[in-house]
């Protein structure tokens, strides 16, 4: 892969749902 | 305060909003400038290390810590490369 390095690490913004955590519960 | 139990009944997503939301702060404290990536880079971390270090400022502070070298090399590794 490594198509996505730049994005890494995803942001945490206090108050927005989280993101980061890949599709585990769509 | 934020159980394991409490986690247990949220969804995997949910689980790691509510510990976010409680590591930001800490985080913040310790790292003012990076600290929406760093408590993001913990959050890739599972659930028990989380919550242990919630409990223990000390784990928390050398994670965050490690958190700041591993972001920063990542920097200046995507950096060079343009």
């Amino acid at each position: 892969n490594g198509s996505s390095s730049v994005n890494w690490p995803p942001e945490f913004r206090p108050g927005e749902p989280w993101k980061g955590y890949p599709n585990i519960d769509p | 305060d934020l159980k394991a139990t409490v986690l247990s009944a949220a969804s995997p997503g949910e689980q790691k909003e509510m510990l976010g939301e409680r590591l930001f702060p800490l985080v913040q404290a310790i790292q003012p400038t990076m600290s929406n990536k760093i408590t993001g880079m913990l959050l890739e971390l599972e659930n028990s290390e989380l919550l242990h270090m919630l409990e223990s400022p000390e784990s928390l502070r050398s994670m965050v810590e490690e958190a700041v070298e591993v972001l920063q090399a990542h920097q200046a590794m995507d950096t060079s490369y343009k």
